[in-house]
């Protein structure tokens, strides 16, 4: 795992409770508005599982720690998208807050019925940006959800050991979390790539 | 090579609107060789943290610089370090990503606070 220069992190006081909101003009139009922030909210429950840090949604988009939007091309923040494929998204470092997808995506919540060969899994962005969001930085570790690359068609939703690690870190351990064999690392692969 | 059969021109045709799926014809370059679009590459290498010089005029030859970001980008993502733009790497350099750098600098606009 990595960190921003500096290791930025959200210094609000124990509990921490960030609050999120959707952009009311820059969403898609294609996925049902609930099906998205059940995403979200998956997304977000993965980190808050370990870490001591909640997350509540609010429907002030202006006062939200964490802003969430689709935007295409151009949208003001000197980091233009670049249509189909290419970037998927990105988020600022802490405290910022800022979460930007690329809206020209065919983003999916169910790849049974998005049938495009270049849809991508919503939620496995969702995760590894809310990592940004977070203070982590991309990782070297294939099997990471902060891994910064993601195959059209493919989930990568679950958080592994480099990704608690790293955030356990930043923000000390959720009392309640637990280790489970998901948090480990795909060895076979990663030895592959080692060879 | 037979391209029809390679792999990596499936892919390409695949995700035929892909910014990067252009890189394909890069594949088996090394240092020494010219060839239009190399320019691109580094583009792609410094927007992700690999060529931190901005604004620099880049050519389509692969000199050291690039052989630099490769060695880099293949030591940072786990993959085998050749220095060349071989399958594996090109694989990974066309796939969708993140727009965050990989390397972190304090410059970059994307790493600041609001303060």
């Amino acid at each position: 795992y990595a960190y921003f220069y500096g290791r930025p992190r959200w210094m609000k006081t124990s509990p921490m409770t960030l609050s999120y909101a959707f952009s009311p003009n820059s969403m898609i139009d294609y996925i049902d508005a609930s099906e998205i922030r059940s995403v979200f909210q998956r997304a977000f429950a993965r980190w808050s599982s370990a870490i001591p840090v909640n997350f509540t949604e609010t429907e002030d988009y202006f006062t939200a720690d964490i802003k969430i939007g689709f935007y295409s091309g151009d949208h003001g923040d000197g980091e233009p998208f670049d249509g189909v494929l290419g970037v998927l998204a990105h988020a600022f470092s802490p405290e910022n807050g800022r979460f930007h997808l690329d809206a020209a995506e065919a983003w999916s919540v169910d790849f049974d019925e998005e049938g495009s060969k270049v849809a991508v899994d919503l939620e496995s962005v969702a995760t590894h940006e809310i990592g940004h969001v977070l203070g982590l930085a991309h990782s070297s570790v294939k099997d990471a959800v902060m891994y910064p690359s993601l195959s059209p068609r493919t989930k990568k939703r679950d958080l592994k050991l480099d990704d608690v690690e790293g955030v356990q870190a930043l923000y000390g351990s959720n009392p309640n979390f637990k280790y489970t064999s998901s948090l480990e690392h795909d060895t076979s692969s990663s030895n592959r790539r080692r060879t | 090579r037979i391209l029809q059969q390679d792999p990596l021109t499936e892919l390409a045709a695949d995700i035929q609107n892909n910014t990067w799926h252009a890189f394909v014809k890069l594949i088996d370059a090394g240092k020494g060789s010219q060839v239009t679009g190399m320019s691109e590459l580094k583009k792609y290498f410094q927007r992700f943290g690999y060529m931190p010089i901005p604004d620099q005029n880049f050519t389509d030859f692969f000199d050291e610089d690039l052989e630099s970001a490769v060695l880099n980008y293949q030591k940072n993502l786990g993959l085998p370090v050749t220095g060349k733009l071989d399958d594996e790497t090109m694989n990974e350099i066309m796939l969708p990503r993140c727009g965050m750098s990989d390397l972190v600098h304090d410059h970059s606009s994307l790493h600041t606070t609001k303060n």
